[in-house]
């Protein structure tokens, strides 16, 4: 059986979560 | 003497000696500096009052100041520690410092958890999860079927949801988050650690040796 994805580890990809491009110039 | 802090004199509101902050963040002094940098940058974008408004938290992040996200929205209401609706420095410096590479793992856990209790109810519930799940998606832009977003917070509750009562508690979260630290990859931000050759602070800090 296939595994399904952890939620979390989906939700941690978010771009919303990206805070290294507030440190982009 | 009055030279170098007449340009200083001018602090926005919120703003906190950078050695109070460094003594009680991950960050030193010149970090917090450089920070302010940063800071100032960010909150001159588009009001010019020296606080970062959700506008101007979006447009550094998105390069767009009109673009709606879950996340950032709630990582905005987290560093928002005053709740007033802005970003002021304190909390921002304080909030980052969260992500700091040597900021301990159970600060980092903590602060994911209070990230995902969206309503803020102490748990993480199944229809939070459910939703977050959902705006990665579409965020994404990938459509799946109702019945596979299911088996996907199906499938998470049944690692995390230890005592199976339906919910995440703070407990369970931090067991959970221990055993898969893939999950915290964006609670650290190696960023941080070059901050001060990112934004370089020129200000002559006379107190920073006192």
């Amino acid at each position: 059986r296939p595994s399904v994805m952890n939620a979390f580890e989906l939700i941690s990809t978010s771009q919303g979560l990206n805070l290294g491009t507030l440190f982009e110039k | 003497m009055g030279c170098v802090s007449s340009k200083e004199s001018k602090r926005p509101p919120g703003y906190v000696d950078p050695n109070i902050l460094a003594k009680e963040t991950t960050f030193s002094v010149n970090e917090v500096e450089a920070l302010y940098e940063l800071y100032k940058k960010i909150s001159y974008s588009i009001f010019k009052d020296g606080l970062i408004h959700k506008e101007e938290f979006q447009l550094a992040l998105f390069r767009n100041s009109n673009k709606k996200n879950l996340f950032a929205d709630r990582i905005f209401d987290l560093f928002d520690l005053k709740r007033n609706g802005v970003i002021d420095f304190e909390g921002f410096v304080r909030s980052l410092s969260i992500f700091h590479p040597d900021t301990p793992m159970a600060e980092k856990i903590a602060f994911a958890f209070r990230l995902y209790d969206l309503r803020g109810t102490g748990f993480i519930e199944r229809e939070e999860l459910k939703e977050m799940v959902l705006a990665i998606l579409n965020e994404s832009e990938l459509l799946l079927s109702d019945d596979a977003v299911e088996q996907i917070v199906d499938q998470t509750f049944k690692q995390a949801d230890m005592n199976d009562d339906g919910k995440i508690d703070p407990n369970e979260w931090k067991v959970f988050a221990s055993k898969n630290p893939a999950l915290l990859k964006n609670m650290t931000l190696p960023y941080l650690k070059d901050i001060t050759m990112a934004f370089p602070s020129f200000v002559l800090n006379s107190g920073a040796s006192d």
